[in-house]
């Protein structure tokens, strides 16, 4: 019979590494160090920092031949991390700050401890990382993973004094620096080009030393965290929502005996129930949601309120009109009926049946205003008053679909996406390339599965450009993608063009740079290397791509008179 | 500050359910029916039974518009699962049956819980599955995915009589059949091709029934397990080989007692020390290993073996010659000193230490023997008896490098790989193709890191072969692959050939069907797509083609010089 087995995810993706970018020995180099130095730059955006992010990677033995151990180290000016963070943060997978809808260039949890988790099992060597958040102490630490139990395993923690805040990560790995220097001095580059905030400085084995300072002395907008749009929404997502609008049992403790006591305006010493129940009817509009329900269920239960310390609520059946609880101290469970023609009966109803429809929506999800949400309930079906616990799981199934359906919702929220800006854009690009022409567009905000995301391109011709033929500069969310371009939408929308109508054949000295932001990039793979095609970000590069190509037609047409007239 | 969080595999799969093929209602169909289809084959190969499996796709309301929902039912005449094994095979991530080194369909451990899943969030409807393992008693649960937590949730589970064993499962899903139904219909005809001996039916959403017959009424036998090559090796692995080769403490109870008694000849009726110390010796050369450890244990502890059963061993540290236990009973613990001049001293050895290279080699791993294994050990620089719990850390790095670059190992075990063969091949594709002409071929079994590989190839010309240009069929492991070609290996090395040097032009009605077999296949997603294009399965794809390319050349030019000659 077969014999079954659970694996934790490190496990899984230590089994299965070419899923994350870590097949071989010069693609696992490359890959390490993009995770760290986007790590690095994340973190600096998120916290308004100008980044300055160091790479080196050093043989172990330089007299080797490749594939052979570096050592490779990121350090970044950074916020750091908590010391309590730390181990988690790269000992774990699917551990991270950024599970948030937010435009960040991590997403998954997993590509710092990844890359260490390559290096342990190539050298055998701890990582060591330093952090300092408050730039005075700084937390040292030596550490290897149990990639059965998906954990950290710590060898050396200490303290030290600290100059400046941030993160320097260091690992030992197995790498092929002679087949994958290329693509790291060409990732280096294209990150300098898309962060032109940044300043990265990159000294590779040999010990020469490569540097992009930053040409723009202030940042960007960081990105905002935004609520999920309904067109993004799923029935768990609903699901979740009805279960996090349902309120708790307050804690019945001495904190909330003195809010008691505060709000009811209660003058004795002591909080009685008789004292409760004659209070609350007066001050009942200025009671917070607690304290009514605290009412509510002293006078259901028929309880002195410090007796409700030792009591646990287990169930309150609306539908049977019963509320069941448990003495802790006695263990002893007991039934009372709720009469539903109480006063009382919507604070318990309230406390089971979650937040109203009209209040989730309007709450939970982006861009949803008073009027919007009852002209949702209508065209729906349901009134906007239905509580959410007392809606059936059909109901919530059609809520789901028609929150899909609905075409009267505003667009996604754009403010939330961080793109470079068409002159920062080009800028980026004119240093790189320093082309003859160049023109970047960026579309306006569009929306996929309720994610929002814009498009900005930019084309660059001439001048510095090698005459080599088209090249294709594919980023996204500031990150660069150098491999698999085949399978990228990017890929696609460009080979759709009839070059000749826009005046260009040949091997033209041309470079397109496509750049896609969104609160979440559609990766085809873990590896983040390519972008799939979704239909609405296909047609968004079309438009943009099409406009681009219009002016280029403009400047070769004005070209080719100008090298008429000189000929003649 | 950054806020933390810590997410289980599922809900990682949940957010990023497009890397494992669920994202669209399209494409989501798609991938339910092959991950439930799959699981059957694999099922019934494993216990070699010819395989009868049966799917049906209906509309819940047919009067809907696409994208609406569906219920898929799949159901087969395999081994079933047993009962306690049913709600984490299908409710839990990473949990299966597959992690082992063998030729299957699966290997994740997800596919089935993503498909639940997917129908779970786009229906809220839980999942029904019947199991019978001895054909007289059926299980029947229904349950649901506690998607956060990465478990199930059972909702109900009861037992009726059965009269077959197999499984068959049933989830409510989202999906589009109008567009996704060519792709089904494809699956199901192409698994059919690549899998002769199985008899597979098909129920559409309008009762259309499509039904493919085995062709084959014996099984191929089926695919072995194989210990690991040393090509294939890294360091953890050869960490866990270590750690894992270390005896534990046995266990000191009855049953251990009376082997005590029976190896060494007791016969009186209770084993004293002083008894076991006097017959060990001249019993020492027929004494199993863990009698040999007791023995050791009794002479150094100075206890009576019965009261071996309240002690536990803490350690034993053979740099200080110390040995550390603690009675249970008293929680006392005791320090004795181990000499290491003592006759016994090597039996703690070997508790710690663990087993030699030597053993490491010709039991770990494949095909290695005791010739080849001292001819290894020369060359990596170690005495074939090193105690691998004795190396220190850089040594293991140098063993685990050792294993790569030593190169008179024998090749991995093709053994284990069960291609189809030329002929079952042939017949299913001509089946299928019904074509004038038709060559197949099998490739030399080869490796990738250690992980054997066999390359089938077969080409398929005219007679009912669609006059539409070439066509590629790609297959791994008996699975079709229908998606991202654009990014396969094998489309790769087809794009390299030159058609007209093998007669061949213009749009030929021409299928070239690809099947790649192997304990481990290098899917470049989760979703199980497209194959990565390591160097040696690309060179045997290329030499299996180019042969088959030889003799369609010598058919055409035959084909030719007959129409010529008809023509006159
Ligand atoms: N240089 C850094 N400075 C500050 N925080 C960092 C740094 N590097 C990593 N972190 C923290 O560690 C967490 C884990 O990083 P990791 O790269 O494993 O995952 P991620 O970046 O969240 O997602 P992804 O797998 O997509 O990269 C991050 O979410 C971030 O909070
Ligand atoms: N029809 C079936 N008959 C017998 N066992 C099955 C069947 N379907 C699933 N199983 C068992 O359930 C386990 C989990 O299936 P699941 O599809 O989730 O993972 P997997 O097949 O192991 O890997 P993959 O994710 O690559 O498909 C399998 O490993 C297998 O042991
Ligand atoms: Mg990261
Ligand atoms: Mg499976």
């Amino acid at each position: 019979p077969a014999s079954f087995d659970q694996i934790s995810p490190s496990e899984f993706f230590y089994r299965n590494r070419d899923l994350a970018g870590f097949s071989n020995p010069t693609r696992s180099l490359y890959t390490a160090v993009r995770e760290f130095v986007e790590n690095a730059l994340d973190a600096c955006d998120r916290n308004g920092i100008l980044p300055s992010v160091h790479m080196s990677i050093k043989a172990v033995d330089p007299e080797k031949q490749d594939p052979k151990h570096y050592v490779l180290t990121v350090s970044d000016n950074g916020p750091g991390i908590p010391s309590n963070h730390v181990p988690l943060a790269f000992g774990t997978v699917l551990y991270g700050s950024k599970f948030v809808l937010q435009q960040t260039r991590g997403m998954f949890g997993l590509g710092a401890t990844m890359a260490i988790l390559y290096g342990q099992i190539t050298t055998n060597k701890p990582v060591h990382i330093r952090s300092s958040t408050d730039g005075k102490v700084r937390d040292e630490f030596e550490m290897l993973l149990d990639i059965q139990k998906n954990k950290p395993v710590i060898q050396k923690h200490t303290t030290s004094p600290a100059r400046s805040t941030g993160l320097r990560v260091s690992i030992n790995l197995e790498g092929d620096y002679n087949k994958a220097g290329a693509k790291i001095r060409d990732y280096v580059y294209k990150t300098a080009l898309i962060t032109p905030y940044a300043s990265i400085s990159f000294e590779d084995p040999k010990g020469k030393k490569f540097s992009y300072t930053r040409i723009m002395k202030s940042m960007p907008a960081p990105p905002t965290t935004v609520m999920p749009h309904p067109y993004g929404v799923d029935v768990e997502t609903i699901r979740r929502m009805t279960v996090e609008s349902m309120a708790d049992i307050p804690k019945m403790d001495q904190k909330m005996l003195a809010r008691l006591k505060s709000e009811l305006r209660i003058k004795e010493k002591s909080v009685t129930r008789k004292s409760i129940l004659k209070a609350a009817p007066r001050r009942w509009k200025d009671l917070t949601r607690n304290v009514r329900i605290i009412v509510a269920l002293v006078h259901f239960l028929e309880v002195e309120p410090d007796r409700l310390e030792r009591l646990r609520i287990d169930e309150i059946n609306i539908a049977r009109n019963e509320l069941t609880y448990t003495d802790r101290v006695s263990s002893k469970s007991t039934v009372v009926p709720l009469d539903p023609e109480s006063t009382y009966h919507k604070q318990l109803a309230r406390i089971v049946q979650g937040e109203t429809l009209a209040t989730l929506l309007t709450k939970r999800f982006q861009r949803i205003g008073a009027k919007t949400a009852e002209k949702f309930s209508l065209y729906a079906g349901f009134k906007p008053e239905t509580r959410l616990g007392s809606m059936s799981n059909a109901d919530l199934v059609k809520l789901s679909d028609m929150l899909q359906k609905f075409t009267d919702f505003r667009p996604p929220d754009p403010t939330c996406l961080a793109p470079l800006g068409t002159k920062p854009f080009e800028n980026g690009i004119r240093r790189s390339l320093n082309p003859d022409f160049c023109v970047t567009v960026q579309r306006p905000a569009s929306a996929y599965s309720g994610f929002p995301f814009v498009i900005e391109l930019g084309l660059a011709y001439g001048g510095d450009v090698p005459s080599e033929g088209l090249k294709v500069y594919r980023f996204a969310n500031r990150i660069p993608l150098l491999y698999d371009e085949g399978s990228d939408v990017v890929l696609k929308v460009i080979g759709d063009i009839d070059w000749p109508r826009y005046k260009i054949k040949g091997d033209p000295p041309l470079v397109i740079v496509s750049h896609i932001c969104s609160t979440r990039i559609p990766y085809k793979t873990v590896g983040k290397e390519n972008v799939a095609d979704r239909v609405e970000i296909e047609r968004e590069i079309r438009l943009a791509l099409q406009y681009l190509l219009r002016k280029i037609a403009v400047y070769m047409s004005k070209k080719g008179k100008a090298e008429s007239a000189r000929k003649r």
